[in-house]
C-alpha cells in the first residue's frame, strides 16, 4: 500500500471503515441526530436501518432548514420529526472494490461518500481528506 | 490555464474570487450569521470586518456549540452573542500568488482556505473542490 498509486489503489484500501463512522438511525428524532453531529462536529453523517443498511445521509443543514419557521428556528420541533423523514436518500455510494479514481470522481461533488456491500450493509466512508492525501503523495514520489 | 498542471499552477487561478464568497461581519448576533449559513446551505464562512478584512472563519458548529445547554439547545441566546465571541481566529491563510501545491497542502486539513493580500484584505477562497477538479484533469491528460 505504501507504494501504491491513486490509480492503483482501490477504495477499500483508503476508507474509513464502519466502526470509525459516527452515524444515525433511520428513526431517530431530529433532536438525537443534532446532538450527534454537533457533539461529533461533522457536517453531516450517514444514515443506517437497526440491521446497518444504508438508507442515506443527513447533514446539519437538512435539519435546520426543516426547522427555520417564518420568525426564528423552531427548536421545540426537534422532538417531533424523525430522521427518516428529512434525510438524503439521493447520494452516491461506491463498493470496496471500485478503483480509487472512481472514488475521485464521486468525491469532487460530494465531501464524503458511503461505501456499501452488493447487499447495502455499511462498509464505510470515502472521505475527500483521504484522497487528497494520498494525491500528494503521489506528487512527492 | 487550460493546460497548466496543478504544479504550474497558483492558488489565484483557481480560488473562488471574494464577490462569489457568502459571509458575514465580525459584528453580527450569531442569530444573523446562522440564517446566513443555513439559507446558503454552507457549513462554515469567512468573517470580515467592515473594511472587508479577513478577520477568521465561522461554522455552524461553533454556533451550535455555543448555545447547547445541559436540557436543549438555547436558541433565545443566538440574538445575545455576536460572531466575534465565537469565531475561528486561527486558520491558514494564503496569497493569490502561492502555488497551488501549497494549496493542497493546506486543504488536506481544511475544506476550504481563506486568501488575502498582504494588507489583509480578503481575495477569497481555495476550496477543495477545486483542487480536486484540477487533479482530475491532470490525471486525464
Ligand atoms: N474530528 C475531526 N478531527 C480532525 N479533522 C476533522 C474533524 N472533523 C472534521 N475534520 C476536518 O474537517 C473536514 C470537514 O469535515 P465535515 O464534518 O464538514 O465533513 C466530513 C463529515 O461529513 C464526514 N466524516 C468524516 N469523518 C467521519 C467520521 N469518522 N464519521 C462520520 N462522518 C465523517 O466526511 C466529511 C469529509 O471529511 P474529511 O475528513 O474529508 O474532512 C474533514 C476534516 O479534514
Ligand atoms: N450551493 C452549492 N452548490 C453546489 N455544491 C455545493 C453547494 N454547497 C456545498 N456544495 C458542495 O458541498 C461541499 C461542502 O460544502 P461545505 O458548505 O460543507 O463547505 C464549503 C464551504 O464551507 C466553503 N465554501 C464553498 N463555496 C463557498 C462560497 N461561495 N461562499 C462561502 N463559502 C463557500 O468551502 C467549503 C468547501 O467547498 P467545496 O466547493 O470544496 O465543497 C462543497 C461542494 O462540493
Amino acid at each position: 500500500l505504501q507504494d501504491k498509486q491513486l490509480t492503483d489503489l482501490s477504495v477499500g484500501d483508503v476508507m474509513i471503515s464502519s466502526e470509525k463512522v459516527a452515524h444515525v438511525q433511520v428513526n431517530n428524532p431530529l433532536e438525537h441526530a443534532l446532538l450527534v453531529l454537533v457533539k461529533s462536529g461533522y457536517s453531516a453523517v450517514p444514515v443506517l436501518d437497526a440491521s446497518y443498511k444504508l438508507i442515506g445521509t443527513i447533514a446539519k443543514t437538512n435539519i435546520l432548514n426543516q426547522i427555520l419557521g417564518l420568525e426564528r428556528f423552531e427548536f421545540e420541533r426537534l422532538s417531533d420529526i424523525l430522521v427518516k423523514d428529512v434525510l438524503n436518500e439521493e447520494i452516491p455510494c461506491l463498493s470496496k472494490e471500485d478503483s480509487l479514481l472512481k472514488g475521485l470522481n464521486t468525491v469532487i461533488n460530494h465531501p464524503f461518500v458511503c461505501v456499501a456491500d452488493s447487499d447495502g450493509y455499511f462498509d464505510g466512508i470515502l472521505t475527500r481528506r483521504a484522497i487528497l492525501k494520498q494525491v500528494k503523495k503521489d506528487i512527492y514520489t
